[in-house]
């Protein structure tokens, strides 16, 4: 489902030029759940945005569902990108103005989803991320750790057929940092391949699949059939 | 040297009133190394912000190094603040406009530290975290755990007297949160009281002392005379 052969990705900050990605091939089938670990600036969150098509390669192929989406426009790509993908930000990226409930929200919106059947998805979805007391508060109210779960939320509201998390269990505490893992591996026995980056090896070993990478390149992978 | 007795705070959103802080009384030493932890949303950032004069609260009394703090206005608590604390904040508050190195170098351009000193203890401090290659980037320009470090060495660099700090790992791999703590933990040998916030139990054990939040109380403290 997931097809990226020989992806490059350069930054030019004043003449220094980074390869945050280096040649990057990986396969990804439907369902998969797999970790991507790896040192800080190693590519993780690149990588991430790439295969979220929130970002373009400067080199490479990517084939999602067997398309090329190389070739789109960005039209294109923010269909695509609504249609199937869910992206939990390393910095959850929610917006300022809304409260915790519509930002959760947003996605049902632009899909088009009725106000009625709206309000009782995000309200099950506030009470299995327990933020039922915290609905109308704007994120500068919330703790990081309730941000987070916004964030989750938001990108799980639509149980998207791939979902991308950076990091998703950076701010929150063991037990609820548990029971957010919990909620997203439930997705993946509906079929959802789930992309994970974290700093945690315990997490990392939950996942079907580790992928570590290291100066922009994929340097070990579980799950390699070469 | 810090001394909370009493230390109320309240937020009302709404017709809803939060009590992020509710009867916290606290004594911390000088030279003290001290890890605050909690559930998401326990009050953790909240005290930290009064005991780093960056909130004020609502009710009691705050001690530091003798001196009544809630009675001072905001010019009396900025002066204390940029000479006496370094804060660490969870989403590290970079000025976007600026390079990693101008960020670190921030502190002591305030303090009024001549160019040519201020450029070699940047120096030092970029190669410390290992941003000596990203001294020129801006924070837009680095990944998570890189911006992490920088807001990390601008709190570290003047060296202050107490040192707080929010989650200051939680965006980096293992090895590179170890030397991070590391030098943290190095400066509490020069005398720095060292507060940290952290979800992360086994950097909670390295602490002298460990207190526990819950619902904006102190429920635990291993440190209590009492
Ligand atoms: N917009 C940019 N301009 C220049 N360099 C960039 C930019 N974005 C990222 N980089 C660099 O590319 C490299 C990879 O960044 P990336 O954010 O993918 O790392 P990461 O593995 O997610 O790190 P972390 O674990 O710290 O979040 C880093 O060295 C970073 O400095
Ligand atoms: N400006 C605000 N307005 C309203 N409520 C707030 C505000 N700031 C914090 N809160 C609430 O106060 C409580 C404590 O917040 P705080 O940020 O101190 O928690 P925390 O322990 O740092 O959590 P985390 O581990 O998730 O970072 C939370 O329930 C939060 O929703
Ligand atoms: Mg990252
Ligand atoms: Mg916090």
């Amino acid at each position: 489902m997931i097809r990226l052969r020989g992806i490059q990705r350069r930054f030019v900050v004043g003449d220094q030029s980074v390869h945050a990605l280096a040649d990057v091939s990986l396969d990804i089938t439907d369902g998969e759940y797999v970790a991507i670990m790896g040192p800080s600036g190693s590519g993780k969150s690149t990588l991430l945005h790439v295969i979220g098509l929130l970002d373009r390669p400067d080199a490479g192929e990517y084939r999602l569902s067997g398309r090329d989406v190389t070739t789109l426009d960005d039209d294109g790509l923010a269909h695509i990108r609504r249609s199937q993908i869910g992206f939990i930000f390393q910095f959850f990226h929610l917006v300022p103005r809304l409260s915790a409930a519509d930002n959760i929200a947003l996605p049902l919106v632009l899909a088009g989803i009725a106000p009625q059947r709206r309000a009782s998805v995000v309200a099950r979805a506030l009470e299995e991320f327990g933020l039922m007391d915290r609905a109308r508060h704007r994120p500068d109210q919330l703790s990081g750790g309730q941000r987070q779960r916004v964030a989750i939320a938001r990108a799980t509201v639509m149980e998207p057929a791939v979902l991308l998390a950076d990091e998703p269990t950076g701010n929150l505490d063991r037990a609820t940092g548990f029971e957010v893992i919990r909620i997203l591996e439930a997705l993946t026995d509906k079929g959802i391949t789930l992309v994970m980056v974290t700093h945690d090896p315990e997490l990392g070993r939950r996942a079907r699949r580790q992928i570590h990478m290291r100066d922009g390149r994929v340097v070990e992978d579980s799950g390699r059939r070469q």
